[in-house]
């Protein structure tokens, strides 16, 4: 794993997020379910808390969009680049976008949305890139069943670093 | 004056487009920081654990085709 420079996290344990739009891909309860259990991907093994809010300051600001959407890193179509994410930090830090260009799915093998969300979020607490082939913070795609979906070792070594461990 | 020289057999296409790819996930990371491309596609080969050869060889070519994040692999 890898942290980014400067190891930038965030200095408390409770995090809004907001999701400000939609991919027409899906239905939106739908979306809800796959960001919701995203997080959970990383409160299961930290003592973090993810609470969602719908107005206002949240500190994970999720969206959708196509090309140039407002953060002068377009995104370039259907393939290749499919989502990305800020380090944690104010403004745009710690927000996670997703291309709408790409055919996200629920539970298919196109583009699964909750895979590529709790990589994203990773991105959002404070992870960069790992090198480890199975790693869910290697950068690139790969479907795994998400019913059967295990954080990695090395996720988990990494994410345990920034924010210490799950505890009863 | 080009200080980095396009590999003879390389189209312009693929130099553009393996030039784009590393620019955007193996930047270089200070404005002093010089590197051939042959030497930052072998970053990008050992990063992702292939063959590093510092050629655009089918297998980088795959990799580099694959959908991913859109986040650089090497901190910038």
């Amino acid at each position: 794993y890898s942290t980014f420079p400067g190891n930038p996290r965030w200095g408390k344990t409770h995090l809004t997020y907001k999701i400000v739009n939609y991919t027409p891909d899906l239905p939106q309860k739908k979306v809800d379910d796959a960001i919701r259990r995203a997080f959970k991907v990383w409160s299961d093994v930290t003592p973090l808390h993810f609470h969602r809010v719908y107005n206002g300051h949240a500190d994970i600001v999720i969206g959708f969009g196509r090309r140039e959407h407002g953060d002068g890193n377009p995104f370039d179509g259907r393939g290749n680049t499919l989502a990305h994410a800020f380090a944690p930090g104010q403004g745009l830090g710690g927000d996670a976008h997703f291309d709408d260009d790409e055919r996200w799915s629920e539970f298919s093998r196109e583009v699964n949305l909750f895979l590529v969300a709790a990589h994203e979020f990773g991105h959002s607490l404070g992870l960069a890139h790992s090198n480890v082939r199975g790693a869910l913070m290697y950068p690139i795609y790969s479907y795994v069943n998400p019913e059967t979906f295990r954080l990695s070792e090395d996720d988990k070594r990494g994410i345990q670093k920034l924010y210490g461990k799950f505890m009863t | 004056f080009p200080t980095q020289l396009k590999p003879e057999s390389w189209s312009n296409t693929d130099f553009e487009n393996v030039k784009a790819y590393l620019d955007k996930f193996f930047p270089l990371v200070t404005k002093t920081q010089s590197l051939t491309l042959e030497e930052r596609i072998k970053e990008m080969q050992r990063f992702f654990h292939l063959t590093v050869t510092g050629k655009l060889n089918a297998e980088t070519e795959e990799t580099m085709k694959k959908p991913r994040c859109g986040v650089p692999d090497i901190a910038g």
